[in-house]
C-alpha cells in the first residue's frame, strides 16, 4: 500500500504557484 | 446498475471514494488489488492495461460491458446514484465544488505533511510547517461550513462527504492529534459521522483517530 | 436557466471555462472583473465576499437567486447544459475524467513551464525541463485519443473539450512552438477546432498559436 502511495502524483508545490499567481494578478490590478 | 472491476493498489484512499460510492448505489464492484488479478507496478505497465488506461494510473475502472474509465473522481461519480451525486442542479454543483476543494485544497498539504511520517518522502521542516498552516486554514473553512450542518451538501451523505472524508483519512489517522484538531470540532463530528456509516465501514473498517501526531519516519 | 455574476480577475483561464459553458447553455452571466464591480486583491478579501466565498479565491459565482459557488469546475458544470455535461451516464463520466485529467496532468506542468515566461515566478531550469517532459507525455496521450476522434467525448463539444482546451490555452499561446507541437498534430487540430467555435471565440477572441517558445521573463 505504501509503495503505491509513494508513487502517487501530488502537486506538492501547488500553494507556491497559487500564491505567485495571486500576487501577480493583484499587482496587475493595482 | 453499473458492474465492473476496480484496479488499484491496496488501501488506496482514491479507490475508497469509488468503493464507498458503490456501496451507496449498489453497483457491483470487484476489487483487483493483489496478485494474480492485479500487481501494482507490473499490471498497470502492461500494454493491455495501457491500451485501456493510457496513463497507467490507478484506480482504473473497467465495466463488465467493457466501459473503461480513469481518474478517481470520474469513477466515483459513475458508480454513484443520483441521490449522492446531488439530486438538484444546485446540489450537484455543490457536490462538485467540494470534490474540487478536496483535490485542490486538502490533498497537497495533507500529502506534504503525512508522507514523511509514513517514510515515503524526505522530511522538510519548512514544507511540513507550511502544510500544517494550510491544513489549519482548510479545516477552519470546513468547520465554519459544518457549524450548522450535518453533511456538506443537503441533509444526507453525498459524494462531497465521501470525497472530502477520504481525502482527510490519512490526516485524521496519522497527524491530526487531539490538540491539533481541537479548534475544529464540527469537522471531527462530521468525519466521525461519515466513517461510521455502514457504507463507509464496509470499505474502511474501523477508523481510529490519531492519538499522537506521527513524526518523520526515516 | 442560470443567471448570475462571475467574480474573477481579467484573462483568467479558469473563468473562461465557466464563461464558455455559459455560451453553450445560454446562461446569463455578468463578468465582474474590474473596478468598481470587483477589484482582485481587495473585493475578495472583504468580509462580505468571504462570507459567501470563504477561500477568497476566484472565479466565484453568485446567482441572481443568491446561490453561491466556488471552484471553477463546479461553476462551469453548473452553468452548462446536459448536452455539454454529457447526456448519458457514461458520457458524463468521461467528461469528468477529462476534467480531472486537466487538473492533475496538465495544469501542474503547464504552470511550471509557463509561469516564468509570464514573469509570475522565478525560472528554475530543472523544473522547466521536467515540466516539458510531463507535457510531452500528456500531449502524447491526448494525441493518441484524438487520433480517430474530433472531440474528447462523443461527437460534439463537451465540458471536457472546454476544460482541457482552457488548461492548454497558455501553453499553446506561450510555449508550444511549432517544432515542439509537431509530434501531436491531432491535439493541435482539436485545439484549433475548439477555439474557433463561436462560443469559444466569444470569450477568448482570436487565439494565436505560439510561433516561438517564450523564455523566462525577468
Amino acid at each position: 500500500a505504501l509503495q503505491g502511495l509513494a508513487q502517487e502524483k501530488i502537486w506538492f508545490d501547488k500553494s507556491r504557484y497559487d500564491e505567485a499567481e495571486r500576487s501577480f494578478y493583484e499587482g496587475e490590478n493595482g | 446498475m453499473a458492474a465492473g472491476t476496480l484496479y488499484t493498489y491496496p488501501e488506496n484512499w482514491r479507490a475508497f471514494k469509488a468503493q464507498i460510492a458503490a456501496q451507496y448505489s449498489g453497483a457491483r464492484l470487484k476489487i483487483a488489488s493483489t496478485s494474480p488479478a492485479f500487481t501494482f507496478g507490473q499490471t498497470n505497465r502492461s500494454p493491455a492495461f495501457l491500451s485501456n488506461f493510457p496513463l497507467g494510473k490507478v484506480p482504473a475502472y473497467q465495466g463488465d460491458d467493457g466501459f473503461c474509465l480513469f481518474e478517481s473522481n470520474a469513477i466515483a461519480h459513475y458508480l454513484s446514484n443520483d441521490a449522492i451525486r446531488g439530486s438538484t442542479p444546485q446540489a450537484a454543483a455543490r457536490v462538485l465544488q467540494w470534490v474540487s476543494f478536496a483535490d485542490s485544497e486538502i490533498i497537497p498539504p495533507a500529502s506534504a505533511w503525512v508522507f514523511p511520517t509514513l517514510g515515503i518522502m524526505q522530511f522538510n521542516k519548512q514544507a511540513t510547517e507550511q502544510a500544517k498552516e494550510e491544513l489549519k486554514r482548510v479545516l477552519a473553512v470546513l468547520n465554519q461550513h459544518l457549524n450548522t450542518r450535518t453533511f456538506l451538501v443537503g441533509e444526507r451523505i453525498s459524494l462531497a462527504d465521501i470525497t472530502v472524508a477520504c481525502s482527510l483519512l490519512w490526516p485524521y489517522k496519522q497527524v491530526l492529534e487531539p490538540s491539533f484538531r481541537q479548534p475544529y470540532p464540527n469537522v471531527t463530528r462530521w468525519f466521525v459521522t461519515c466513517v461510521n456509516q455502514p457504507q463507509f465501514k464496509a470499505v474502511l473498517g474501523e477508523v481510529k483517530l490519531c492519538e499522537k501526531m506521527a513524526q518523520f519516519d526515516a
